[in-house]
């Protein structure tokens, strides 16, 4: 979901 | 991973570590600015906060395990080490900070992308590092001349985002509906603080001459 999508880079 | 966010990553470590370098070897922190590191350190508290939640890489939690480690140290370093406290500039580093994380903290509960405890802290850790720079282009300009490690800690620091920009772009052409307006807009404004910054440091760079 997006949450997981953006919160993979620092 | 691409190679923009990667090239930004590195760079972004490569500034911490020319910082903790400067700070642990020659035993100075001259010109640095303990508040833009004190936000740095809340930047990254309340990014990563997911650490331990959600796993994405082992790259991923190493580098969050570095920008941690570093930004606490260096705050360890100019607040609590007796020689380095010595050199830091209380009197020049004024800039009233904590007005900086409390404005973030509202928008954050303002604009955000959901309304939840971790994402409501990850907004607020983006608008925070947008202006965390702030208190040390101040100390900049207030103190005469810099070393060129402190400018180059700077200048790397300026850099990495410009680089996730580059990142961004790429993403989105790359990736349906890869869209983050927050994450987007407050990477340009911390990106365009830097401009002038950025301007002088390539003059100085040019001219081979000091930066002040």
């Amino acid at each position: 979901d997006i949450a997981s999508q953006h919160h993979d880079e620092l | 991973m691409n190679i923009f966010r990667l090239a930004g990553d590195m760079t972004h470590m490569f500034s911490v570590l020319v910082l903790l370098l400067k700070i642990h070897t020659i035993k100075s922190c001259a010109g640095v600015s303990v508040k833009t590191q004190e936000l740095y350190a809340i930047v990254f508290a309340t990014r990563y906060l997911d650490i331990f939640t959600s796993f994405v890489s082992i790259y991923n939690t190493f580098m969050k395990l570095v920008f941690l480690g570093s930004s606490f140290s260096i705050v360890w370093y100019m607040r609590y080490h007796k020689a380095v406290h010595r050199t830091y500039d209380r009197e020049q580093d004024t800039f009233r900070h904590w007005f900086l994380v409390l404005s973030c903290l509202l928008l954050a509960l303002l604009i955000h992308e959901k309304f939840t405890f971790l994402e409501v802290l990850w907004t607020f850790s983006l608008y925070l590092e947008a202006v965390a720079i702030l208190p040390q282009l101040v100390l900049l300009q207030r103190t005469r001349n810099i070393d060129n490690l402190t400018g180059q800690y700077i200048f790397l620091l300026g850099g990495y985002r410009g680089l996730y920009i580059l990142n961004w772009i790429y993403r989105y052409f790359t990736e349906p509906h890869f869209v983050h307006w927050i994450t987007w807009i407050t990477g340009l404004v911390q990106t365009l603080l830097y401009a002038d910054f950025f301007y002088y440091y390539f003059l100085s760079w040019k001219n081979n001459k000091k930066l002040n």
